[in-house]
């Protein structure tokens, strides 16, 4: 699964996400990535948000709508949103993935609970990183 | 000027360092870098985000390093399914396609969806027959096979279970279409 989580000059956010689901997959089962608020979600308001992982769980958790809901109603950062979700919630549930997200501010997050996840971001202030593993 | 980037992701698993070959990792690195390059540079010139988005995803989606359109996984049936959405933050709009077997590209037929017609998700034969009717274009099912993920699901098969993304780090050979140079890639398990 890939995805993007995009600010531009305007302040606009945007998220995508594109996959070919789950190897061995059968009755037409669809996963989170084309359940809007599931695997993906953006609002002006807060963040934008992609995710990659299980599927189920993150329809369950609805994963991408929540870290946007916790910024506007609890209002939590964004590393502090994503993080209760896939660190915290998403693994009492039993789920495995992640999420990258950016928020109005351009603060970006990567959090995930598998072992790695292929990942980076690039900044106008000339922040900019490629990682895939855990203790990168 | 407010700070405007991207950040993206290639997929998630039990990605171990130990089990990824140098040329490997070097490939994930340079197509990240590639992904990350395309959408920058429409952001730095004032494009939307929306545009930016699309632009980084297919470059990913052109990889056969990724699960997505090119390097998409295999059903149980040996099919090729693929699945794409795109949300906008300013108006909240959104478009998505499910189960798609002929697009070459999924996000840029979501986002048609969003911007061309009143829906959100349009699946299976329906949101092909929507991209075709909206100039997006189309490919033979032979363009999104790899013998890799083929082999994956061959091994998916006689476990009788279903995988996901980058999981498990069994070091598979795998000989690339386009350098005939042999690698070990980390293979993808991830249970369901």
């Amino acid at each position: 699964t890939v995805g993007c989580a995009a600010l531009d000059k305007n302040g606009n956010l945007a998220a995508g996400t594109s996959t070919g689901g789950m190897t061995n997959k059968r009755w037409n089962r669809i996963g989170d990535s084309p359940i809007i608020g599931a695997g993906t979600y953006a609002n002006n308001a807060t963040c934008a948000v992609s995710s990659t992982g299980h599927g189920e769980y993150f329809i369950r958790s609805v994963v991408a709508y929540d870290i946007s809901a916790l910024m506007e109603y609890q209002s939590l950062s964004l590393k502090e949103a994503s993080e209760k979700v896939v660190i915290k919630k998403l693994v009492e549930r039993g789920g495995s993935g992640g999420i990258i997200a950016i928020d109005k501010d351009g603060n970006v997050s990567m959090p995930f609970n598998t072992k790695g996840m292929y990942r980076g971001f690039r900044l106008s202030n000339g922040e900019a990183k490629i990682a895939i593993y855990e203790e990168e | 000027q407010l700070k405007y980037g991207l950040v993206i992701h290639g997929g998630a698993g039990t990605i171990l360092r130990e089990n990824m070959s140098a040329e490997a990792e070097k490939a994930y690195r340079q197509k990240l870098d590639e992904s990350l390059a395309a959408g920058y540079a429409i952001l730095e010139q004032g494009g939307e985000a929306t545009d930016a988005v699309i632009a980084a995803i297919q470059v990913m989606e052109q990889s056969e390093l990724f699960n997505a359109a090119k390097g998409a996984v295999f059903t149980h049936e040996g099919r090729n399914e693929m699945d794409a959405s795109i949300m906008r933050g300013d108006d909240l709009n959104a478009g998505a396609v499910a189960g798609v077997r002929h697009i070459k590209s999924p996000i840029s037929a979501a986002k048609a969806v969003m911007e061309q017609s009143p829906h959100v998700l349009l699946s299976g034969a329906g949101a092909e027959e929507f991209a075709t009717e909206q100039g997006l274009e189309m490919a033979d099912t032979s363009y999104f096979f790899t013998e890799r993920r083929w082999k994956s699901l061959q091994r998916a098969i006689e476990r009788e279970k279903p995988e996901l993304d980058h999981d498990d780090q069994k070091k598979a050979v795998e000989k690339s279409p386009k350098s005939s140079l042999i690698y070990s890639v980390p293979e993808d398990y991830k249970f369901g």
